[in-house]
């Protein structure tokens, strides 16, 4: 199974 | 002019010691509503926010917002140089390049003061959205740390699966599989022991053990944590420091190669 990095999931502020 | 006083130095430490091994340095935002610190950890995996309220605090003032870069294994020493039942006193000027932390003897007849450098952090912040949760679980820590710990023996990744009977935590590998199942208490002498369940819908996810290890280091801020899952979104564990703060750690579920 993979990974998936947090910043994937939230904006850049 | 920052300065922020705590009476116990131990909640400082047992703060330091729920996200240093997460992160190596941290931005702690200071403004005149408390103290926030977000970062992702190393691998960009996860996410550690941390609120402390002013009104939580002994003493704070801050008359201009400042953003101070730490070093957390720094800050780690400095901390170490405190007794439990010190004051700690962090202060530093407006555009200042240092921070000092103060101890205090409870009969004021030891002060100690320890400057640090501050570090320029180029971090990018993340606008973590309103999630309304499919489930909410509330347990207490410890037993999640013991299971954390006692799954992450059989696989890296574990299976939460959460229903209106109850959580159930799965871990599966060579050495054989394991399943720990918790049902909402009905009854308990201490709100601490309690086991709670939120559901408007079933979830099932999967999670590094790594990780959710990483976060029980929090245990001994919060006699509860409370876990909030959605599918295909991020873990939120929350641990509540009593009349301060939070801190809450994001973790994305592992999905299918």
């Amino acid at each position: 199974m993979a990974q998936p990095s947090i910043a994937a999931f939230f904006n850049t502020r | 002019m920052f300065e922020a006083r705590l009476i116990s130095a131990t909640i400082l430490k047992k703060i330091l010691d729920a996200i240093k091994d997460l992160l190596n340095e941290g931005t702690f935002d200071c403004s005149d509503s408390g103290i926030q610190l977000q970062a992702m950890d190393n691998s960009h995996v996860s996410l550690v926010s941390l609120t402390l309220r002013s009104d939580g605090f002994d003493k704070f003032r801050c008359d201009r917002n400042i953003s101070m870069g730490m070093n957390l294994g720094s800050m780690a020493k400095i901390l170490k140089c405190a007794n439990n039942d010190d004051t700690v006193t962090i202060k530093a000027q407006d555009n200042a390049d240092t921070v000092t932390f103060m101890f205090e003897s409870p009969n004021h007849e030891k002060v100690s003061d320890y400057e640090m450098k501050l570090m320029n952090l180029d971090q990018e912040h993340l606008g973590i959205p309103e999630t309304d949760y499919s489930c909410v679980v509330r347990m207490p820590s410890m037993e999640f740390a013991r299971i954390c710990r006692d799954l992450a023996q059989f696989s890296e990744s574990m299976l939460i699966c959460c229903t209106k009977e109850g959580v159930k935590f799965s871990a599966s590998g060579d050495v054989g599989s394991a399943n720990v199942k918790l049902a909402q208490t009905s009854s308990v002498d201490k709100e601490e022991e309690a086991v709670s369940i939120e559901m408007q819908e079933p979830v099932t996810l999967t999670f590094a053990c790594r990780y959710l290890n990483a976060f029980t280091k929090a245990s001994p801020l919060s006699g509860q944590v409370q876990l909030s899952m959605s599918a295909d979104v991020p873990l939120v564990v929350e641990y509540r420091i009593q009349d301060l703060g939070h801190i809450r750690y994001y973790l994305a579920p592992k999905i299918e190669d």
